[in-house]
């Protein structure tokens, strides 16, 4: 095992088994990732992480894109976070931002990001979103027409790819005064694609992986569970030695995360200034973004369609016998309620599928194989 | 009226403060979600482009595709198009999908096309926005042609990463 001092591209690349030959080669093939409120990013930011960090694989040093405003302020840590990261594994793929600062005082800066989709025609294949809220603080209406909009992107092909959230399952109390565990929109949307996160067992080590503990995850009180993960997530519900009492959860909801990528201890340069430490699933879905648009890049290369909606294909491999894609995380759990019944413990994570790790971490050339089949 | 989103919580986050109700000049921009036509047919070709077994995998639509699938019906268009009319409001464009009006017009004029809705300002540092603390409801006969209204209760998430610092904390607690 390498040692290291924090997660870098090369840290990545080595743990996911991404060679220098695993980068970009499609012009016609594209990523993005969405920033909202005022979160930009700065070029030479980017030029400077790839300077220090991106020696080892090929890669571009500009986003090639930037559809909506970009403000000249100070560079955001999750916008630098962002394009740095998608750019590190998506390595030499052209790179979109949508910047949705919701410059207009009455405007929803992810309603407007919606509205955009539905009004390009040409639009990158897969999208990072690090964004939710608390599906209790959200109408159904709106989260039915925006689990409708999410149809429509799958309709045309586009890999939708959304944070699990930092809360762990989350918490909140009921007008009983009992807690439950408090699940996050769009991450709970059955077609997006949900990525939680974990951490290095060793934190200094490239080893295996355990759960970051505010990996969000957990079951939609409004969406019910689709049909391509049922069996999935009845066997981890059969099987876990340990689960929450059936008050917290609703078991029969829409299950995430769907996979997971290391979380912790990233290197991000912003504003010029190279920062550690910097945490959260914000980091891990564009890492898994990134991924999925160079192996669209190979399979555009065969003349096969993009992969588009993921989860349907994703729940296969076990079932194929293809469960080596994945490193399967069995260890740790994520955080919930802090109260006596719980004592602030969420679900564990076990193997094949669990809600704080989905199916695990991507092991890239497996991976890449099991998608390549037609 | 019937108030389309009754379920919205109206949560004023952290940080922001209120700074009195606008102007009846003020404009605003609402979204207008359409009610589409045929969802259940869109969820049932998008099982069918991303299922591996499908003899349809990776026959994805073109936009405009899409748009033929869930564009709002003749009557939900002319309704909600007629309404917008009646009360003056002309500053509108839609999407591809034609599932989505975006208008701007003055607030007293929103504040009539909606009742009960009544616009306010809500500050944080640099940060102004106009939000409706109270729910907004529409004609019954508009009902079942509208989804939402955007623009009127959600306020934009703030979106954190942590730092190694904070985390430490949480673990402490834990």
């Amino acid at each position: 095992a390498s040692f290291h001092l924090g997660v870098t591209p090369a840290i990545l690349r080595q743990r996911y088994n991404m060679t220098g030959g695993d980068v970009g080669l499609l012009p016609n093939n594209s990523q993005a990732c969405a920033q909202f409120l005022e979160q930009y990013f700065h070029q030479a930011d980017l030029a400077e992480f790839m300077q220090l960090f991106g020696s080892s694989f090929a890669h571009r040093t500009q986003v090639d894109r930037v559809v909506g405003h970009q403000g000249h302020g100070k560079a955001g840590l999750e916008a630098s976070l962002d394009v740095e990261y998608i750019m590190s594994t998506g390595a030499n793929v052209s790179t979109w931002v949508f910047s949705n600062a919701g410059r207009h005082e009455s405007q929803e800066p992810f309603l407007a990001w919606l509205l955009l989709l539905s009004n390009m025609s040409a639009v990158p294949w897969v999208h990072s979103v690090s964004y939710g809220d608390d599906e209790d603080s959200l109408s159904l209406a709106y989260m039915e027409r925006v689990n409708a909009e999410f149809m429509k992107a799958a309709a045309r092909g586009l890999t939708v790819l959304f944070a699990s959230g930092d809360d762990g399952a989350g918490c909140r109390r009921v007008h009983s005064g009992n807690h439950t565990f408090r699940p996050s929109f769009p991450a709970s949307s059955p077609y997006v694609t949900t990525v939680g996160g974990t951490s290095f067992k060793n934190p200094f080590l490239v080893t295996e992986e355990v759960t970051d503990y505010i990996s969000g995850g957990g079951f939609s009180n409004i969406f019910p569970m689709p049909g391509y993960q049922a069996a999935a997530v009845g066997r981890f519900l059969h099987s876990a030695s340990k689960l929450p009492p059936s008050s917290y959860y609703n078991s029969s909801g829409r299950a995430y995360p769907d996979l997971a990528a290391l979380s912790d201890n990233y290197w991000v340069v912003t504003n010029r200034i190279p920062l550690p430490w910097v945490s959260g699933t914000s980091a891990s879905t564009p890492v898994v973004a990134g991924m999925v648009a160079l192996i669209n890049d190979r399979r555009l290369q065969r003349g096969l369609a993009p992969l588009g909606f993921l989860n349907p294909a994703l729940y296969q491999l076990q079932e194929r016998g293809l469960g080596a894609a994945f490193y399967d995380v069995t260890q740790g759990c994520h955080l919930s309620c802090l109260d006596g019944t719980v004592q602030g413990q969420g679900f564990c994570a076990g193997p094949a599928w669990d809600p704080v790790t989905g199916w695990g971490t991507p092991n890239f050339p497996s991976l890449l194989r099991a998608l390549l089949l037609p | 009226g019937l108030a389309l989103e009754r379920d919205q919580p109206f949560r004023v986050p952290p940080g922001w403060t209120h700074a009195g109700r606008v102007d009846p000049g003020q404009p605003v921009q609402l979204t207008f979600a359409l009610r589409q036509r045929d969802t259940a047919r869109l969820a049932r070709l998008v099982e069918a482009v991303s299922d591996p077994r499908s003899s349809q995998y990776g026959q994805y639509l073109s936009l405009e595709q899409v748009r033929d699938l869930v564009q709002p019906s003749p009557a939900t268009l002319m309704t909600v198009l007629k309404w917008l009319q009646d009360h003056g409001v002309e500053d509108c464009r839609t999407v591809t999908t034609l599932d989505f009006l975006e208008c701007h017009l003055p607030a007293s004029m929103a504040e009539l096309l909606l009742p009960g809705a009544e616009f306010h300002r809500y500050v944080h540092g640099q940060r102004s926005l106009v939000r409706s603390p109270l729910p907004y409801t529409v004609p019954p006969e508009l009902a079942e042609h509208l989804d939402f209204v955007g623009g009127m209760h959600r306020f934009p998430v703030e979106r954190t990463v942590s730092r190694a610092e904070a985390r430490k904390d949480v673990g402490s607690a834990g």
